[in-house]
């Protein structure tokens, strides 16, 4: 019931009584936010109609049954752990979805660990859980993706730059493959504001609304799309789903001042996708004679 | 050269359109994975062999490199059960880069050198307890109750450092005042919702 917020002296990240993350803060600047994991119905089998033969959402299809996702909570219990180097909020949702929102000494972005499943699927209705990022940046239906992580390449809300698109599917139809990152920004002329996610592997995304983004993190469902694959996406076999977890970098950046999105973005994407390894062996020895 | 075209020879399956977008059959998936871990662990005898190799003669009796494919979720033996290792961090960039380091390890208090013997700021961060977040069914083979986190800064394009990392308790003669006021500056304060 309190208002929580976690600093790394840069940004800080505000949360409010429902647990929520409500803003964020860079440079002194406040950005309004709001962060959630929600998730999409899938569609059921027997949907044929005159114009469509049966096209229940599987592996292949993405097919939402409805308009919008719903949160899987609308209030999280937290942990909050502060420290020298490292300030993480953990916020569990459900006993199925958790997530923990770090912040790290000296760095611009907020990194934000998702933990999701096993996915419940009891109420007989297949589910594609979303990770969805909303502020207040007038992003005018556009939004930026990468292709396969090298060119970034411009959207734009129900439309295709080469043929007149009559919106049928008005999510599916906005969504595109995310390979690296994928932001929204309020200016053409890099003055404005930018919001943005980086991901850590290929993930469906798009921007439903000015100044949001989601990036889909996981998904169950329980029918054959009668594209070829031959089985329903329902790891493993009849069994309990599987747990899933990843990261996603939250970029926030209130005033660009001149900096092409970018340029703050490609940094973060390499960070991601060229991590560091590490390999470790046991010593007796102390640190002089090791050395 | 065999080793690592293992993995070579794996990542270009992996490069199927069903393996990218995950839209493959269930055991196809698991075949994917099965390939791809064992040439990781191919390649990874490969880089244990190329580091002996930089050593000084005469210590490739020093134990192999290990590797921690569980990272992520925090299980990872050698980290857990030894008061005293070293971690080298190799760089694959082709520039320097700073990164934050997680290590899974049991409560203590820790000391971290880098190559020159400084001694690193580090923290010591609670897992989440099991009541929480359903631990048992996330690392079912790991004991570790804290993540051990320092900076491993600069390490150069390409290449790679290596840090020393003892427990306290196995470092002799230190006085218990200093094991004291270094467990406070690791710690970490811990704030949790009330039930």
């Amino acid at each position: 019931g309190e208002r929580i917020a976690v600093s790394n002296g840069k940004l800080s990240v505000n949360f409010d009584a429902n647990g929520l993350i409500e803003s964020v803060v860079v440079d002194g600047v406040t950005v309004m936010m709001s962060q959630n994991l929600m998730w999409y119905a899938g569609m059921n089998e027997g949907n044929a109609n005159s114009i469509f033969d049966d096209r229940p959402s599987g592996a292949y299809v993405f097919r939402p049954n409805g308009t919008d996702a719903t949160p899987i909570s609308t209030q999280a219990t937290l942990i909050v752990q502060t420290g020298a180097l490292v300030s993480e909020v953990y916020q569990q949702f459900s006993d199925w979805a958790s997530q923990v929102v770090r912040v790290y000494k000296g760095q611009s972005d907020v990194e934000i660990e998702w933990t999701v499943g096993p996915i419940p699927v009891g109420d007989g209705i297949g589910k594609e859980i979303v990770s969805r990022v909303t502020t207040q940046i007038p992003s005018g239906g556009r939004f930026y993706t990468d292709s396969n992580g090298r060119q970034t390449l411009l959207r734009r809300r129900d439309f295709r730059p080469t043929w007149t698109l009559d919106v049928t599917e008005p999510v599916s139809g906005n969504y595109y493959p995310i390979n690296s990152h994928i932001y929204v920004t309020d200016s053409e002329q890099n003055a404005g504001a930018v919001l943005a996610l980086v991901n850590d592997r290929s993930q469906g995304g798009t921007s439903l609304k000015d100044g949001q983004i989601e990036l889909m993190v996981h998904r169950r469902l329980l029918y054959d799309d009668h594209f070829g694959v031959g089985e329903p996406l329902n790891e493993p076999g009849d069994g309990p789903g599987l747990v899933v977890r990843g990261t996603h970098y939250l970029l926030v950046n209130p005033s660009l001042a001149g900096n092409h999105p970018v340029s703050l973005i490609r940094p973060l994407a390499q960070q991601m996708f060229m991590r560091p390894w590490m390999s470790f062996s046991a010593t007796s020895l102390s640190f002089t004679n090791w050395k | 050269q065999n080793l690592i075209d293992s993995l070579r020879r794996s990542m270009g399956e992996a490069q199927h359109h069903d393996a990218v977008a995950g839209t493959e059959k269930e055991h196809v998936s698991q075949d994917y994975r099965l390939r791809l871990h064992d040439s990781l662990v191919d390649c990874q005898k490969d880089v244990g062999n190329s580091f002996s190799q930089l050593l000084p003669i005469g210590s490739q009796a020093l134990p192999p490199q290990e590797f921690c494919l569980h990272l992520n979720v925090s299980q990872c033996a050698i980290t857990e059960s030894s008061s005293r290792f070293v971690t080298t961090v190799y760089n694959p960039r082709s520039h320097e880069v700073t990164t934050y380091v997680r290590l899974p390890v049991m409560n203590g208090v820790y000391t971290v050198l880098d190559p020159d013997g400084s001694e690193l700021i580090v923290q010591l961060v609670p897992l989440v307890n099991a009541a929480l977040r359903s631990i048992e069914t996330e690392r079912p083979k790991s004991s570790a109750t804290h993540e051990l986190v320092f900076q491993a800064a600069s390490i150069p394009a390409l290449g790679h450092k290596t840090f020393y990392i003892v427990k306290s308790s196995a470092r002799h003669g230190q006085q218990h005042s200093t094991i004291t006021s270094s467990r406070e500056r690791q710690s970490t304060t811990v704030r949790m919702a009330e039930a």
